[in-house]
């Protein structure tokens, strides 16, 4: 049994969701936030047996997008810059950051 | 030690901390949502010695029930049916799902 | 890779977050509970290499404070007390429990 936490844009979730169940995998979701962004995101915890992890990991390739997200600087420049900058700075942000974990024991009750 | 990572029903989670509080162990609570129910469900983090584990997994057998949940069909039936079918399917959902993680460093600062 | 998972508080969250983004490393926020006080804390999930786990570690302990807080013993005193105790309690909330747990695979996408 393995772990996998991923990390991925709301805007993937639902669909996202959708084919896991339609394939038979279970998934818990839970609301999380980017540490750089500081803007929403979703953290899915997907326990599934070893051999089906490349499955569900091209699932997540397949369905999740990489998006540019236009940011207003204050949050996200050099903090030693005194200066105000208006111009919005356009960042990169991944279709998704995925963990696989090994589990020493699973059960359901 | 070792982090079990539990996932149980809204129900049982005030009765399951305070069991475990008594018996002087810790938890950190996350709020969650079901991928196929998509209702909300609770996640615990319960980090222990090692040789806690199965007394932490029988607190959580005994606490947490197994439920019938109703649900509307449009979002538990298949996708490829077109028609709309307007009786309630009953799904069973189990008291806890429930993964052990071996820890490699724990720090309490 | 290992994956650093950080119980703090929420009053360090802001600092930790800048601190860390600031040396080129990215977390995830979670929101949630304390099993005992049952207060809201976070949960920070930080992926990083094998050998950066004791910078962002020593991070965490320099930037998270521990507190007392004052508890109304009703959530917190031993349940057989039938009588209703007045005085508050004082508890000692720690700066940060800090689990490392080993990645087995990580990618991007
Ligand atoms: N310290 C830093 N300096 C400069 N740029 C930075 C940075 N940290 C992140 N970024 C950039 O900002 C995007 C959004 O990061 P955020 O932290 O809001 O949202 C992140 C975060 O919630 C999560 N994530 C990514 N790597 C992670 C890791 N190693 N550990 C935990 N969570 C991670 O995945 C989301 C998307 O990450 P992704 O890498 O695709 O996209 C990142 C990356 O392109
Ligand atoms: N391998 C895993 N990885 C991560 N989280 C897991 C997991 N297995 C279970 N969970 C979590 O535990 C909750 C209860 O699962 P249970 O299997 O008892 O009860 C399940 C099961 O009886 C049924 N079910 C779940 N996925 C299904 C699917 N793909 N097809 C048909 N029935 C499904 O619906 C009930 C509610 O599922 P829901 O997803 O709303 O809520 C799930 C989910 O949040
Ligand atoms: N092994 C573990 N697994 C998962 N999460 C863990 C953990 N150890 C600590 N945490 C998380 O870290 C928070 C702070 O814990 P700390 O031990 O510093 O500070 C604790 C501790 O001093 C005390 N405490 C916790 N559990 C207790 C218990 N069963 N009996 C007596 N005192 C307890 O109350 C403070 C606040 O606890 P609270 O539960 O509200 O909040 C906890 C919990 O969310």
């Amino acid at each position: 049994m393995m772990l996998i936490i991923a990390v991925v844009q709301d805007q993937d979730v639902s669909r996202l969701l959708t084919f896991l169940m339609d394939k038979g995998y279970s998934a818990t979701k839970l609301a999380s936030t980017g540490g750089f962004l500081r803007q929403g995101n979703t953290t899915l915890l997907i326990g599934v047996n070893d051999d089906k992890v490349s499955e569900v990991i091209s699932i997540i390739k397949e369905v999740c997008r990489t998006r540019k997200r236009l940011v207003s600087p204050l949050a996200a420049v050099d903090r030693t810059l005194n200066t105000y900058i208006p111009t919005p700075v356009e960042v990169e942000v991944g279709g998704a950051t995925v963990f696989t974990i090994k589990v020493d024991s699973f059960e359901k009750m």
